[in-house]
């Protein structure tokens, strides 16, 4: 059967708050040694998101704050929605992540093209 | 028959030089929206790594320089290397992308899991 974004995405999902600040968020980053950080709010609720390439910005640009760099429309996915979809919506978007969430918005897992790339070719062998 | 690295790698490769500074490399990745500048000196020959997790870990260590925070021992791929071989080469040193070079040590391209997830998937449709 198709592969879906609940088979692939990783459950145990490290976030960022919006009150957080920039160097906190990248030592998150560093001590995960990940790139993508889903900002949730107090209520848990997905509220932006942030990555490695926003901290790169940062820098290019002179930003101090979180809320200056963060992404707060973020391209999410469902965990029914298949693979070929999700990788899609991502390449359209130049993107190589997205928080997968619930119909309540909290976030239940994260997909990256890391672990599609993984997954695919693991699974062809 | 078999994809190779060759089959799906980026020819047009944005490099930095290890002379470059910190703003200049965060510049680049930003107005190119990617996230990997393989470093080469004077001669054309692959030199280094840096990436925007390189520069998020510039604002967690306070560090300035390229030097400071490039990679210097770099992982690569060879153009007609399968891609089931990058990817698993990938996995384990928990990269996302890696130059594509020649037997000189010249950089002919750039591979990434954004390339490959798009491309298997995109294959398969
Ligand atoms: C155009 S991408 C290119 C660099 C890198 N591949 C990345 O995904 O961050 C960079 C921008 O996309 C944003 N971004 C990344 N994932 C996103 C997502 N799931 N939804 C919305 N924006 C996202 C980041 O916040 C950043 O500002
Ligand atoms: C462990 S990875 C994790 C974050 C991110 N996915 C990335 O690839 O940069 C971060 C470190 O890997 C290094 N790196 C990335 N691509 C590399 C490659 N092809 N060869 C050697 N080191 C690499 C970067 O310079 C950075 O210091």
């Amino acid at each position: 059967r198709e592969l879906r974004a609940g088979d692939i995405m990783s459950r145990n999902v490290i976030t960022a708050k919006p009150s957080d600040d920039i160097k906190e968020v990248a030592l998150k980053l560093v001590e995960k040694g990940i790139d993508h950080l889903p900002v949730v709010d107090e209520e848990g609720k997905l509220a932006g998101i942030v990555t490695s390439w926003d901290l790169a910005r940062a820098i290019a640009q002179d930003k101090r704050r979180l809320e200056e760099i963060m992404t707060r429309r973020v391209i999410v996915a469902f965990e029914n929605e298949s693979i070929d979809v999700v990788v899609r919506r991502m390449a359209q978007h130049n993107i190589s992540g997205v928080p997968v969430v619930d119909r309540m918005n909290n976030v239940i897992g994260i997909l990256t093209t890391d672990d599609i790339s993984r997954k695919i070719v693991g699974g062809r062998t």
